[in-house]
């Protein structure tokens, strides 16, 4: 495994998007993981659409009675790759423009397909295995507790209490052996998480958190995609 | 840390009470001056316009409890930056909006990633 790795040097990573205030962060996971997939099957980068999977997928948990994609109301990584696989694929960015709210209907068009699922996997709670497959399969979908996000500002975050109760999805994009923490003067290994908030929060959009001991659940709600070759219509 | 810990369960957090001298009522007046200052910042850097004086007055009130917040994950977090962000007059549930993680039963159909190979 590489001490430092970045799929942004790799081009495999969109601009950074903002889901404004809809509780729609699942479906930006899941965008961003299925772009580094399609990148890395295809050597496009294409901005996917979110908006999609806010408006037409409500595939639903089979483990869980209720627990539905749902557009602003939340969702779940693994059944939107679900969605997006049976669907046949998501359409580009610029074909389903996101609106930032889940009222419209939903308006699929299958002819657009821009990039498909080929499948998904689930991948356990070991920092190597997690490292390991984001090299070999490119950014992964997480889920995170972002109770220290909503004022974070830059450095590498590594809060001495924080619940694993997970309550964001975000993608995770890379890893560093070590970032200057000035305050205690010690290097912390850190994940590279890209959020999905706008560019005017974190470090341009980004978050830094330590690696170790799944600080705030960031390790254990990890799945990566892969991708069909086909070259966006 | 169980102090500052305490403010994860909603509690006003026991932090001990600072000796009452008599500039306290200074600093308590620079504290007041010095969110004032932070939120008019806030407002211009982030175009926050509210459509009352209540409303404006209310979110100051929510931009003071968050810059207290982002004191005590200062403290519980000493390796990164916290401060003013763009979410800094919002309430907690408020936040909650911005985020749309459903709780994961792993589904037993979700395919388990094969192990990888991490040396060489």
């Amino acid at each position: 495994l590489p001490t430092d790795f970045d799929w942004r040097d790799h081009g495999a990573v969109t601009e950074v998007k903002d889901q404004g205030s809809c509780g729609s962060c699942w479906s930006f996971s899941t965008a961003g993981a299925l772009e580094g997939a399609h990148y890395l099957a295809t050597g496009e980068l294409v901005s996917l659409s979110e908006q999609q999977l806010v408006d037409c997928d409500h595939e639903c948990d089979p483990q869980e009675y209720g627990a539905c994609d749902s557009g602003c109301n939340g969702g779940l990584m693994t059944t939107a790759f679900e969605y997006t696989l049976k669907a046949g694929g998501l359409q580009r960015e610029v074909d389903y423009p996101y609106t930032g709210t889940d009222r419209g209907t939903c308006k699929f068009d299958k002819t657009k397909i821009a990039a498909s699922v080929s499948n998904f996997s689930v991948i356990g709670v070991d920092e190597d295995q997690i490292a390991a497959n984001l090299v070999k399969h490119g950014p992964l979908a997480i889920g995170i507790n972002a109770i220290f996000m909503q004022t974070y500002m830059k450095g590498v975050s590594c809060p001495y209490i924080c619940g694993k109760n997970l309550d964001h999805g975000v993608v995770l994009v890379g890893y560093g052996a070590a970032g200057y923490a000035p305050i205690r003067f010690k290097d912390k290994p850190f994940w590279i998480i890209k959020n999905s908030w706008g560019a005017n929060w974190g470090e341009e959009g980004y978050y830094r958190i330590c690696r170790g001991r799944n600080v705030c659940g960031v390790d254990s709600m990890v799945s990566s995609v892969a991708a069909l070759n086909i070259k966006s219509q | 840390l169980s102090a500052v810990a305490s403010d994860f369960i909603g509690e006003e957090d026991p932090l001990i009470r600072q000796v009452v001298s008599d500039d306290a009522a200074d600093d308590t007046d620079d504290h007041l001056l010095n969110a004032e200052h932070h939120f008019t910042l806030f407002k211009s850097k982030f175009g926050k316009t509210y459509a009352t004086q209540e409303e404006h007055d209310y979110r100051l009130g929510v931009f003071k409890t968050n810059l207290r917040r982002a004191k005590r994950h200062q403290l519980l977090d000493p390796t990164a930056e916290h401060g003013v962000t763009k979410f800094s007059d919002l309430t907690p549930s408020e936040f909650g909006q911005y985020l749309g993680l459903k709780k994961l039963k792993l589904p037993a159909d979700a395919q388990k990633a094969p192990i990888l190979p991490t040396n060489d």
